[in-house]
């Protein structure tokens, strides 16, 4: 089983601790954060992580692409271009394979899903978001969420997600639409699903340390103030982030990649 | 006393919620955040709200100098311009008023220090801060601040102000450097001085709404893990910035503005 998943956003969003608490794996051990002086000439760059990972019995080959770069030059204007160059070459790719003659097996290295990291500063989408989800939603299942949102109180959290889902509408972009549950689903499970479905856009907090709170071991961030408890739903959407990526939808995003995304691609290629 | 302050930085880092709550009056009444589509096209703009108070007996004309749309766009290359050529004007104005024949009304103008707003993100400055601190030294008191610290941990917070005051050296910006204290004071304040630079760059969180917290009314960020108490000093830097700028410092900042930022300008000036 073959996933990619793509991470867009800024530097210093909170993208590799959540990626790795996400797949408790760590994705970035060689990872350096370049000085700033270096920043100064950069554009988007591409990195690929891949490991082999076991998620509820089922083996899996993650692939997580990074962006560094993206959004932290003084001019973005092609901050997203290296990500839609990478998902329409990986397109370009499967096609190519696809009208091959040896189409047995092929390798997946479509992005399935990109996971949109926005800043938690209180008044919506910026107009890099704005422009970098325009060419995405096209090409990729696109999930926004709001990064370190243990900056935002209750009420802040509430006011953001209804800032950026009016954005989203007016700016007619389209995001990943989770699937309707089934209908033989039991009402627990339908109701668990409404719940999950109304915290979208997701207000994510994530750690990778461990602490020790009334004898369990839980992930969070500890301030003088109080502990973030990273997985208590009361403080941070991580734990549905997790559910919906990983433990439902994992299938869907792979089969609304071939059945819309790639057929997209396909259609423009196929009438070139 | 005429004291004018200008807050640079993105939209969303509290500069108007810190402004208000460190001269407890409310500049921003009339401010109305635009919609993201708004701000696709803009550049940043100055706005100005003067206001008369009074802090320890002494009657103060506060004017603050708000950037709207500063490091907003997509692309920022300007974005500090309209920072830098409001500066040169006030010095223009207040050179041509020197020069002129009724000297002993003239109304100083000149902005007295630049809060330089930088964002939480764990990593150091970004290249939009490097090139518009640059812009900014050489003509005005600069005092950079962290926005927003309650996003981070103390050992965050560490490692961010040694990472931008590693940062500042090597791109050799020149911020504000509070004055010596005098010889003849006593250990006590001496102590209370290292204290306060040690802790520089200040990382600050401010609130504008007030919590009761054991029976007092303190400013304060509520969460569901805890309570941001703004003025504790293991909480956030709030009450040692507002200590240096308003109770402590003013004087000087106007001062070093007079001798040094306003005789640069004029040396470049007259040598014209
Ligand atoms: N407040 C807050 N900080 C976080 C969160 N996740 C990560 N961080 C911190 O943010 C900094 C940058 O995180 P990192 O994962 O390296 O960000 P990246 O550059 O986007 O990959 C680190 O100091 C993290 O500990 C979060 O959910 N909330
Ligand atoms: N986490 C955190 N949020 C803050 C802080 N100060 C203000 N905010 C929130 O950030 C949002 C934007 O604040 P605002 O003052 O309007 O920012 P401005 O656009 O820079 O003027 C509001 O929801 C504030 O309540 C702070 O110190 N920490």
């Amino acid at each position: 089983f073959d996933f990619t998943l793509m991470a867009v956003g800024e530097s210093g969003l909170g993208k590799s601790t959540l990626i790795n608490s996400l797949f408790l794996a760590d994705f970035y051990q060689d990872r350096k954060v370049p000085p700033v002086s270096e920043k100064l000439k950069r554009t988007t760059s591409i990195q690929k992580h891949t490991t082999e990972i076991e998620e509820r019995g089922v083996k899996l080959r993650l692939t997580v692409i990074d962006t560094p770069g993206f959004g932290d030059a003084i001019n973005c204007e092609d901050s997203w271009r290296a990500c839609t160059e990478y998902i329409d070459e990986q397109f370009q790719h499967y096609f190519l394979a696809e009208s091959g003659l040896n189409r047995r097996h092929i390798q997946d290295t479509r992005v399935h899903c990109c996971l949109y990291f926005v800043p938690p500063y209180g008044h919506g989408l910026r107009p890099l978001d704005i422009e970098a989800l325009k060419s995405l939603q096209t090409r990729v299942n696109v999930i926004p969420i709001i990064a370190k949102a243990d900056t935002l109180t209750p009420g802040e959290v509430r006011k953001l997600k209804d800032q950026i889902l009016e954005d989203l509408r007016v700016h007619q972009i389209q995001i990943y639409q989770f699937p309707e549950c089934d209908e033989e689903e039991d009402e627990e499970f339908k109701k668990q699903d409404r719940e999950l479905k109304a915290a979208i856009p997701f207000a994510v907090a994530s750690s990778d340390t461990f602490i020790e709170v009334a004898g369990k071991k839980l992930r969070g961030r500890v301030y003088p103030w109080g502990i973030v408890e990273v997985e208590n739903p009361s403080h941070s959407d991580f734990g549905k982030l997790r559910t919906m990526l990983i433990q439902s939808h994992m299938h869907d995003l792979k089969e609304t990649t071939q059945d819309l995304h790639y057929e997209n691609f396909r259609a423009k290629t196929i009438s070139l």
